[in-house]
């Protein structure tokens, strides 16, 4: 509950979230995406937090239905994975919903 | 010198060899595409070989230089990762190297 809590507040308080891993390339790509969008998102690397990582992606898992990496919210909603992300980009809709998202 | 045996071994006697982790999208974009081209890779799955695991993958980085995975090789061959076997076939060059190496 305090995990689920904490990750609540996280992707409210900030307009794009990625969990991710340091190792992981599918996991670079999407943080890279951002970072060619012009939006910096605050990146939650679960491999750096010990024994704190593996509860965090059961919590994620639980919350989104998603247990994988990486994991993506924008403006508070979850948008899913490296794929995921790839695509509503491609169809045009990502980038609305990030200027939506850094306007609030 | 054993493990640096075994890994010359492996990729002298298979056409394609795939060094991979199992819970990774670029080892699976590799191994599927090596499927999707009617070749059946070799795979090993460096997370599954317990303490061995990572000693290939430092092995593997002292013969190739690469340390990351997938690691490819096809007819004995180092390829490299993901992206250099995407490139190489975007080229039309992966199939022939494949014909050649499974005619052997
Ligand atoms: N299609 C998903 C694939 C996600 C996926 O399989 N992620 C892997 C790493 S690439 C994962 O989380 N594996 C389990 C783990 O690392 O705990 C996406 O695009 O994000
Ligand atoms: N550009 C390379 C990227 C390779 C890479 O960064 N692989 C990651 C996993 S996706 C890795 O091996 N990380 C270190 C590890 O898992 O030990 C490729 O296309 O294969
Ligand atoms: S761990 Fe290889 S793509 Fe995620």
């Amino acid at each position: 509950a305090r995990l689920r809590e904490s990750v609540m507040n996280t992707v409210g308080g900030n307009p794009v979230v990625v969990y991710s891993k340091t190792w992981c390339s599918y996991s670079l790509l999407v943080k890279s995406l951002f970072e060619r969008l012009g939006v910096e998102p605050l990146v939650i690397e679960l491999d750096q937090l010990g024994a704190q990582g593996p509860q965090l992606q059961r919590t994620l898992k639980r919350l989104t239905g998603q247990h994988t990496v990486p994991n993506v919210f924008v403006g508070g909603k979850h948008i899913g994975g490296c794929t995921d992300t790839v695509k509503l980009h491609r169809k045009g809709e990502l980038e609305p919903l990030l200027s939506e998202a850094v306007a609030n």
